[in-house]
């Protein structure tokens, strides 16, 4: 797979002894960034096939399982989050064995219903305010105020779940089956 | 309950001077976590006496490490799902402490920069967590996520040491861990890491490690720079996490066992991934 490829190369880089410690000059470190950016831009292709696969929609011509990576979750900043009233939330568990995790998404609302998709469970989900000390880092692009917080509960090995997180206004918010 | 934060394992507060005193319930165990940092040394770097901190070699100015002047603040958010104490020190210093009912661990995501340099002062940050454990000494760390590797201060074991430079001299790397045992008492506390990270025990009890450094001369080892990174105009931010976990160590196969699991689990974290959810993407098909 060629987008597989960019990967490859960045791990062959990536082990000069200067990329593991740190002791490159810092336009070398500018083109280490640049080339795991670009091997995991296209690893969203690969995701996005490798879902599609699992679903049985690899031939559909349907847009559903175009995947995002979040690359800016440490900054917590997130477009599809932020930007959009619905979306999903694919937690995919690279472990053997069954793991759960919370999960911590960028928002811009203050209600949030999470709902999953393969067993039907409404997992409680909490807003958390970001701090102002992440919200002025320099450089971060984002209107996230807030993070949506929920249990994502026995994640497959090697499997995923999928989330559905829908936006509320206070009016709508009721309560949701256990 | 609006000055702390708690759980049926801890209870965490801000003390008077802006640290975070955490008590383990039922326990006598307690730690103190603190930010702290080191002026860098600067030297003309024509003999190896006088090479400055840098990116090869971390070689504090002084003999230890200075305090933060407190100017922060804190704010406290608690759920169902996550308590949360937002710490502030000071412009540059700031974490979020977090604690969730059904985990034991203490998560602490630490924010730290941009480190000024207006008064042409190299900085290296780091945090400290002075626990009551009896830890003679020692310490250890991780071989890159393999064994846990014994650390004693100021001593080696295959040769008479005397260290010329007792800081940096007993630092070590942890790519994972870094752990403290009190045999007598049988508690443990452990740190897991995000990154490698520097870190040492410089009095018993304590784990301290390096968050984030910010030089302004090179060290002559060969990169010919300061490491003095900026982005968009200004010092670098690191953000990070740790993980602390510990307490009695009663079933020592338990304990083990829960913490190879959140090793694991940090180690090789869920992936979140997504997707928008729109009309031509609907949640049918989802």
């Amino acid at each position: 797979d060629e987008s597989l490829e960019h990967f490859r190369e960045a791990m062959g880089v990536m082990q000069h002894h200067d990329a593991i410690t740190g002791t490159e000059k810092q336009k070398v470190a500018e083109d280490y960034s640049r080339i795991l950016y670009e091997s995991m831009d296209k690893a969203g292709e690969i995701i996005s096939k490798a879902i599609g696969k699992w679903a049985g929609t690899a031939n559909s011509t349907s847009e559903t399982f175009k995947i995002f990576t979040c690359l800016e979750l440490n900054i917590s900043s997130c477009a599809f989050s932020e930007k959009n009233d619905v979306f999903a939330v694919v937690v995919y568990n690279p472990l053997s064995r069954p793991v759960s995790t919370y999960v911590r998404v960028p928002v811009q609302g203050n209600f949030y219903v999470v709902h999953s998709v393969i067993d039907g469970v409404y997992p409680t989900a909490q807003i958390v305010p970001i701090p102002e000390a992440v919200q002025k880092i320099p450089g971060r692009k984002s209107s996230a105020t807030n993070e949506v917080v929920f249990r994502a509960s026995n994640i497959p090995p090697l499997g995923i779940r999928v989330y559905i997180v829908t936006k509320k206004t206070q009016e709508n918010v009721v309560d949701q089956p256990q | 309950s609006d000055k702390f934060i708690s759980n049926e394992l801890y209870n965490i507060s801000v003390n008077t001077n802006g640290n975070l005193a955490i008590r383990w319930n039922n326990q006598d165990m307690s730690v103190v976590q603190s930010f702290q940092y080191y002026t860098g040394a600067e030297g003309n770097n024509k003999i190896s006496a006088n090479r400055s901190s840098g990116a090869y070699i971390f070689r504090p100015k002084e003999t230890s490490a200075r305090n933060f002047a407190y100017i922060g603040s804190y704010k406290i958010y608690k759920g169902p799902v996550v308590e949360e104490l937002h710490q502030t020190i000071n412009d540059w210093v700031s974490q979020v402490v977090r604690i969730y009912p059904e985990e034991e661990y203490i998560e602490l995501d630490w924010l730290v920069g941009p480190i000024p340099v207006k008064d042409k002062i190299g900085r290296e940050i780091v945090t400290r967590y002075s626990s009551n454990l009896q830890t003679d000494k020692t310490f250890y760390t991780d071989s890159n996520g393999r064994e846990m590797l014994k650390r004693v201060r100021n001593y080696r074991p295959t040769w008479d040491v005397e260290l010329y430079e007792p800081i940096s001299g007993n630092y070590y790397p942890v790519t994972s861990k870094i752990a403290l045992k009190d045999e007598k008492n049988q508690l443990k506390l452990n740190v897991l890491v995000d990154r490698a990270q520097g870190g040492s025990s410089l009095e018993d009890g304590d784990v301290e490690l390096m968050l984030h450094r910010r030089l302004l001369k090179d060290d002559a080892f060969g990169v010919g720079e300061a490491l003095n990174e900026t982005a968009f105009g200004e010092g670098l931010v690191a953000r990070g996490r740790h993980h602390l976990f510990g307490g009695k160590v009663k079933g020592v196969d338990e304990f083990v066992l829960k913490e190879k699991e959140l090793a694991l689990k940090l180690a090789l974290h869920p992936w979140i991934l997504g997707t928008p959810v729109n009309s031509s993407n609907n949640l049918e098909d989802v």
